[in-house]
């Protein structure tokens, strides 16, 4: 079973 | 006021071709230094990142910071209008309601002008940060390509493990698994059709070949393509357009 992060916190996105 | 005549309007066309399943609604940004975009994808796994600079126009003028919130499938619409051989202007008021794209032929015959809808989006344009990469690979856009479309018969994800011998991308899916691994070589012929590996440490990451596959759509900007890895942190797909570049980053896949 793979988890999909997500991308915003990598670049202090909202 | 911005003013922007494209060489040829087949740069934004296939910009926009390989962005829209990602983004549908975004900011382009002007101003002096050419026109740039960022955005997330709708699931927020991806961003998408392109420049054209200024120097890629001619003429350019964008008198102040203007952003032009853009439905790419309605900006698509009109950009299939255009011959991939013709001119492009885009025009826009320093606070614009609509863009105005005229379009001419190369023999000058043909004049197109098309004015589309513009959308207030609230979008922050954010500086993303260099980073030196632990893995850098050059290698023939067209053969990434393959490999992510071949691998995606199988799965789901493909890991990329990048060592000083080569890069290697292996799935593992209900059917069975396969892999691909590239050794770097120099084309003496025809440098975009090498393949280079920039190394400071061994890298291992898994991603989404759904996603690797939708990038590939800008496989016709460039001949080559760039991939950054490092452990832990987003890859960076990049496509370098003659003033400028479409990049693309998305998340690595962990292990439960």
């Amino acid at each position: 079973e793979w988890l999909q992060q997500y991308i915003a916190p990598f670049f202090n996105l909202n | 006021m911005l003013e922007a005549r494209l060489e040829q309007a087949q740069i934004l066309k296939k910009v926009v071709e390989a962005i829209k399943d990602l983004v549908q609604d975004c900011n382009f940004d002007c101003n002096d230094a050419g026109i740039q975009l960022q955005a997330m994808d709708n699931s927020h796994v991806a961003l998408v990142s392109m420049k054209l600079g200024s120097e890629g126009f001619s003429p350019y003028r964008c008198d102040r910071n203007i952003a032009l919130g853009i439905n790419l499938n309605s900006l698509m619409k009109v950009l299939r209008a255009a011959a991939n051989e013709d001119l492009l202007t885009l025009k826009a008021e320093d606070q614009p309601d609509s863009l105005n794209l005229l379009f001419e032929s190369s023999s000058q015959d043909r004049l197109s002008e098309y004015d589309i809808k513009l959308m207030d989006i609230d979008q922050e344009h954010l500086g993303i940060p260099d980073t030196e990469y632990a893995a850098t690979i050059t290698l023939p856009s067209a053969e990434f390509q393959r490999i992510c479309r071949d691998l995606s018969a199988l799965s789901e994800s493909v890991s990329i493990e990048a060592n000083k011998d080569g890069v290697k991308f292996a799935c593992s899916g209900d059917i069975g698994n396969g892999s691909v691994t590239l050794r770097p070589h120099t084309n003496v012929e025809d440098e975009d059709k090498s393949t280079k590996i920039e190394l400071t440490e061994p890298v291992n990451l898994t991603f989404s070949l759904k996603y690797l596959v939708n990038f590939c759509k800008a496989s016709s900007l460039s001949a080559t393509v760039r991939l950054c890895l490092s452990n832990e942190v987003p890859l960076l797909v990049e496509y370098q357009m003659g003033a400028g570049y479409l990049r693309f980053y998305l998340a690595p896949k962990i292990g439960d």
